[in-house]
């Protein structure tokens, strides 16, 4: 997608990013889901996995094959290849392009979204960082950023999930009259965050 | 976490620009020091970039003649006192339709505070000039710039860091309170009240000569090297090889699915291969 689309740098252009690299993923089966999701889970919260598994992911999409590998990586790898350690490419460059995304994340992101997948609240976080995307754009430019009321839940302050998600991308948040101080520099994260989000719902959504 | 807050809090007195990139845990804050080498893949979206990672090479570990860093000019210090005290109240009052009633409070205070003295170090860019007329890249190629190279790597070079002078403390509070009653009508009439409150505090030591933030420059290997400090989204730090597995892969990949001829054309992608590999 990123190769062979013209791209625009705006929210729809990251959806349609989002949307080419997770495609595949429709066609993914329950049980296979259901693993890849207890597995990424794992790997979230080991840092020198994640790191491991987006090497080996990337060494095995250039050459074809990939080698075993142990601990949580190694399980999210096993789900990606056929017995004879041939990489099913379909699955694994969305599974890549999450990797690539959550690479971009910080430590703290990370916890977050592996509790986030255990009680399965990705939906909410997904809708109110997409909707932030829509707001700010053009992204080049300072803005300050209205935040849904409704996207926001009961606990909006210093300590709820989605303020520290958008916090740990370089953003400065408010409590009153909820909104989000736009900084130019925090779309790269940010972009990253949303499409971590969008990836591991589908996966949700498949499971 | 309160480093970060600390790092951003900081940068945006001192740099409103932007330029420089904010370390982005205390545990990295010592891996960023001027001449080191960085690391970073080509992204695999138009959308964001991966994070710069630490190669443990410095520059003079690519070039010879052998020479330590040349020095690095000093830019300070300066002195960076933050504290945030912050108070939100509120309060909410519902009655529902079979007269019950549910009301409560809550105030959130938060404060933050640093202290510190910092000075900014940079290669002079005549340093620069110096190296890239008098020094030339080691051969054979030191293995890990190999690595780099065959992963398509690019490589980036610290010209510029933001260095703490003192050992600094920094506390972060966040204090919640809060209070409520609840009525509930019916044959048995339930009420109750309730109160709470929850105190963090969080402290951290960052040490004297931790790295909050960080400039580079991007190095660009051909048969000489160079240094570029205003690289092009599409500049490389090395040139693309001619030949490779992923033209014909895709080419397989291609034919495969529109002909569906896929034992024949998987001898040809093979031999194939063994051609380009050659």
């Amino acid at each position: 997608a990123s190769t062979e689309c013209t791209v625009t740098e705006n929210f729809q252009g990251l959806q349609a990013e989002v949307e080419a690299s997770s495609r595949e993923l429709v066609r993914l089966e329950r049980d296979l889901s259901q693993h890849l999701l207890k597995d990424l889970g794992r790997v979230l919260l080991d840092q020198p996995a994640l790191q491991a598994l987006e090497e080996l992911l990337e060494e095995g999409l250039y050459c074809g094959r990939a080698e075993p590998l142990d601990g949580p990586a190694g399980a999210v790898l096993e789900c990606l290849v056929l017995p004879n350690r041939e990489l099913v490419q379909e699955l694994a460059v969305p599974i890549f392009y999450l990797l690539g995304a959550l690479t971009a994340l910080s430590e703290i992101q990370h916890t977050l979204l592996a509790e986030a997948l255990e009680t399965r609240t990705l939906s909410g976080q997904l809708e109110l960082v997409g909707s932030l995307l829509e707001k700010s754009v053009p992204w080049e430019k300072h803005s300050s950023v209205s935040l849904p009321p409704g996207l926001l839940g009961s606990s909006w302050g210093e300590e709820a999930p989605a303020w520290v998600l958008l916090e740990e991308c370089g953003l400065e948040l408010r409590v009153d009259a909820p909104h989000v101080c736009w900084d130019p520099k925090a779309q790269g994260p940010t972009c990253a965050l949303y499409a971590s989000l969008a990836l591991l719902s589908r996966l949700i959504q498949q499971s | 976490s309160a480093f970060v807050g600390v790092v951003r809090s900081v940068l945006r007195e001192l740099d409103h620009k932007g330029e420089l990139i904010p370390v982005d845990s205390l545990r990295n804050s010592t891996s960023f020091r001027p001449y080191c080498l960085l690391g970073r893949r080509p992204s695999s979206s138009w959308f964001w970039r991966p994070p710069y990672k630490c190669v443990n090479l410095s520059i003079k570990d690519i070039l010879e003649p052998d020479a330590p860093e040349p020095g690095l000019q000093c830019s300070g210090p300066f002195q960076f006192c933050d504290a945030v005290d912050g108070l939100m109240q509120g309060s909410v009052g519902l009655a529902t339709p079979g007269e019950g009633k549910i009301s409560g409070g809550a105030a959130v205070s938060g404060s933050s505070s640093a202290s510190m003295n910092m000075c900014t170090l940079h290669v002079d860019p005549n340093t620069w000039e110096a190296m890239h007329r008098e020094r030339r890249l080691r051969q054979p190629e030191h293995k890990i710039l190999q690595q780099l190279r065959s992963r398509g790597d690019n490589i980036y070079v610290v010209t510029e860091v933001l260095q703490t002078q003192k050992e600094m403390e920094v506390t972060r509070t966040h204090k919640q309170e809060g209070s409520g009653q609840f009525v509930l009508p019916g044959a048995m009439c339930v009420q109750g009240e309730g109160q709470g409150h929850r105190s963090q505090k969080k402290t951290i030591t960052i040490p004297s000569g931790s790295i909050l933030a960080f400039r580079v420059a991007q190095l660009v290997i051909d048969s000489d090297w160079d240094i570029i400090f205003f690289p092009e989204k599409k500049q490389r730090t090395f040139q693309p090889p001619t030949t490779g597995h992923s033209p014909i892969r895709g080419t397989r990949s291609w034919l495969q699915q529109s002909l569906g001829l896929s034992s024949i054309l998987e001898s040809i992608y093979n031999h194939l291969r063994f051609l380009t590999d050659g």
